[in-house]
């Protein structure tokens, strides 16, 4: 079982959009994928069309209350997929795990007692660098961080890198970069000199297929279906199916 | 003299690019203007051109150890506008200050202890609810929040209302909506409903000025300009000037 955290503490880059499609798509390609969404906004427990307000538990009862993770886990419509949703209350977690001992593994505990059995786990991110990404960081095996071909996306990547070191120093050595991957490439200048700093910066760890902005991708989650089941034919469907290609290569 | 923060914990709605812009818009009309950066990622800082590794002092000299504030303040080449900087050590506050009693009115006292006069100050905010936010809503007589155009935006606004009320009770009992702006605005269906959606929520407090997307307000920043001395003929340079007149009426 591979663990993957999607991070980036800068907003907006596609965190969700890629977790939300890069799962489905390794759904398709026959792994079995569970997604957690451990952001407060819930945005992947929508692009998945799960309805929040039905929800029984999710992650906040798993993180706070200690619930067994079997019981915030749901089958989603699409093949081999299964989510732990998020819902607004997450966003409290911060300040009600805030004098717990060990509060940065409470998520490493749910998964390392999990009896279901996965060949991917993809975490979701918010856009901060607290405790909740914190957590993701703690359990996962590696990480992908989406960059956005824009130019304030750069900024922010030795924020990231230093948080990442932090983490492996303190939290947990095993965590490695898995890739890069750039988002809402465009046919401007500007989006190219940012892809060609961003390769120069992080050579091979930087995937192959980019993903281009299309409407198509910014429709689907208003669906509540990942771009493959929204519209197979698009280039975003295909984009995210070379890529799932791409990590499980890399993976080996 | 009023105070604004630009906030919205979705992540790249456009809260840099909408405070930095309408602060040089503000000046440009003549008001005197001071921009404070409140993330520490520090685009704002970026997008007005200043090199981070030549400050003395910054947003965070202020917070942790109770600097003056105009110690930190700078002028910048553009007409009326100062700006307090930020550095990547602000990611940090949020744990130095944890036992700080008063610690989410730290900001509110140095602006009120501040000699020199402005006619606005505007608080750019990062996309999280925590304690550099919540130190904005203290201070701040009202908040201005971009909404971008697109499906995922919509889903947290209740949060952000929430939080806003709770600002409100415990914090800062003046604290009011200025003003909804659209941002990233373009010619797809979706982007008509996410406006409409947004106008039947919010009614009076939608800006008519809307924020279309364009490259050239993407590329200033790498200029290290905001839109206006960059390309004032360009249309991210009119409705940005469009917006601050309108924050001029509205707020009589
Ligand atoms: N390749 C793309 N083409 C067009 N739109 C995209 C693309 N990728 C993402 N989007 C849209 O851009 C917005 C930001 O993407 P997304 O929400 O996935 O980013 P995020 O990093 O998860 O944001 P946050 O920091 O708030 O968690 C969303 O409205 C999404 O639909
Ligand atoms: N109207 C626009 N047209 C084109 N690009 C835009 C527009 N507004 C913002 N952008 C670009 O979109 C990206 C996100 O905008 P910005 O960084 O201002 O959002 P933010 O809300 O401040 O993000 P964060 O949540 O990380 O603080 C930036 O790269 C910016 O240059
Ligand atoms: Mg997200
Ligand atoms: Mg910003």
């Amino acid at each position: 079982m591979k663990v993957i955290a999607v991070t980036n503490q800068k907003g907006g880059v596609g965190k969700t959009t890629s977790t939300v499609n890069m799962a489905a798509s390794l759904g398709v390609l026959g792994h079995k994928v569970l997604m957690i969404d451990m952001d407060p906004q819930g945005n992947a427990t929508t692009g998945l069309g799960i309805n929040k307000a039905d929800l029984q538990s999710c992650i906040y009862t798993v993180l706070v209350d200690e619930i067994p993770i079997e019981e915030a886990v749901i089958q989603t419509p699409f093949q081999n997929l299964w989510v732990v949703p998020a819902t607004i209350n997450l966003s409290g977690v911060d300040l009600e795990l805030a004098s717990v001992i060990g509060r940065e593994s409470r998520l490493k505990q749910a998964i390392e007692d999990m009896q279901q059995e996965f060949d991917y786990v993809l975490i979701d991110c918010p856009p901060s660098l607290g405790l909740l990404t914190l957590n993701a960081l703690t359990v996962s095996n590696s990480i992908i961080v989406p960059i956005q071909a824009e130019y304030y996306a750069l900024e922010g990547l030795t924020q990231l890198l230093n948080t990442i070191r932090l983490a492996q120093r303190h939290l947990n050595k095993e965590l490695v970069i898995e890739g890069i991957v750039l988002t809402m490439v465009n046919k401007t200048n500007l989006s190219a000199e940012v892809e060609q700093e961003v390769r120069n910066i992080f050579d091979k760890k930087v995937y192959k297929t980019t993903i281009s902005r299309g409407v198509r991708l910014s429709e689907a989650p208003s669906y509540g279906k990942p771009i493959y089941y929204y519209d197979q034919r698009s280039r975003g469907a295909q984009e995210y199916l070379e890529l799932a290609k791409e990590v499980m290569k890399h993976g080996n």
